[in-house]
């Protein structure tokens, strides 16, 4: 069992303290705003009243004896740069902080942060790509200008096998998985005689321009 | 090109609407608050300061004509859930809301919106696995309780390689891809005699328990 504490009980900030609440961890919320603290009352360890950046408030509350604190304050950015500033000054070991700009993560990244986060972007970001392309179902940025995308497969591949369609070969990308829908079934490396269904999604992983290609033939 | 309508201009919102209109698509953005409409001026075809809930506003502003309309007022329960009503109403044919909390979500789905998402409990539940097992660099979940995970291998796979390591049959994993970190590169579905380094990141597939079995032999 870990200890967090998490400044700031916004959207992202409450989401972050019950989900580590519910998974059995120790986790102080601070906030300046009474009715927050309360309502965090119910899923949290300890919940204070505070001004974060008081400094004497942070030693006093034990943040250096935390595995990690999570400053999310992602309006308030000079709050959160000072509260960084401090937390990384008394020696807290592990500072996410959450940005709301490229410029605010900047800003926290110089004064200590050992990671920022970007909810509302990287959200955004794979939600545009759905938008655009209705045959992507989900996907994940690897390395490398790679990706691991989850595809509706372009119609002309129903009823052909994946040895037919020689995917690597032809179109650069890797099929590991693919999910049944009629029942809800997920093969692991299928084999290269499995037949593609229309109601099939291909797991692949590819270059991100290889996976595109794919992905505009559903067109 | 196609054409995207954004109603509230939040964190979240306008950062759909800029990405979208980085993509090249005509979007539109709408928000009571002037000053974002004004900000929102740099980053969209088209903003207009007027109230969502307005039913003549929105036939007027042309969302019937949008391929997608994106409703991002996570904070404003009501407004949200009378918008996502009316333009179903209207008949626009795709209409993606944002939750701020999961009976809010449900609501949104029964007034009509196609789809509902929740960028700040899916990033909280994504930090809250990381911050809990630091060898799991990033995860994207499948179906039927699989994920495909990106983890620092256990240190007592150093130096072994991947035949050697049988992962399927010992872990009931598959290893889809490594990341070398010097110099960066990724190899897709690595040889069976690709020896791991301390410096890579394995790709992996499998069910949920099997992964989490792989990380916690790090700790
Ligand atoms: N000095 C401070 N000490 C403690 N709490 C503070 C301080 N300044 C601001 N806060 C609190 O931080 C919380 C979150 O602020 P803010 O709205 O900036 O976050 P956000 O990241 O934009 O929110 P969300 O997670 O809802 O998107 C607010 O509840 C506010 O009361
Ligand atoms: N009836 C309405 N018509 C148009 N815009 C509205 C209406 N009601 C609220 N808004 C706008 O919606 C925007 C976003 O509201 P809200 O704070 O609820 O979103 P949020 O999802 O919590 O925000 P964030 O994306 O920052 O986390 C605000 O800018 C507000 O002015």
């Amino acid at each position: 069992m870990s200890k967090f504490m998490v400044i700031g009980l916004g959207n992202f900030g409450s989401q972050i303290l019950r989900t580590l609440f519910e998974q059995g961890h120790e986790v102080v919320g601070v906030d300046l705003d009474r009715e927050k603290v309360e309502n965090a009352g119910e899923f949290s360890t300890r919940s204070v009243v505070a001004d974060a950046e008081d400094n004497d408030f942070l030693e006093i509350v034990g943040a250096l004896g935390m595995d990690a604190v999570v400053v999310s304050m992602g309006d308030h950015v000079s709050q959160s740069i000072i509260t960084t500033l401090l937390l990384r000054e008394i020696g807290v070991g592990h500072i996410i902080a959450k940005a709301n700009s490229a410029s605010h993560g900047r800003a926290l990244g110089k004064v200590g942060a050992h990671k920022v986060v970007y909810p509302e972007k990287e959200i955004a970001v794979k939600l545009a790509r759905q938008l655009t392309n209705p045959s992507m179902i989900d996907y994940l940025d690897l390395a490398d200008d790679h990706v691991m995308a989850e595809l509706l497969p372009p119609l002309e591949f129903t009823g052909k096998s994946l040895a037919e369609l020689d995917l690597r070969r032809e179109y650069n990308v890797l099929v590991v998985a693919v999910r049944e829908s009629i029942p809800e079934k997920f093969v692991l490396l299928p084999p290269a005689e499995y037949v593609v269904k229309d109601s099939d999604t291909l797991i692949m992983l590819g270059k991100s321009a290889d996976i595109a290609q794919l992905e505009k033939m559903r067109e």
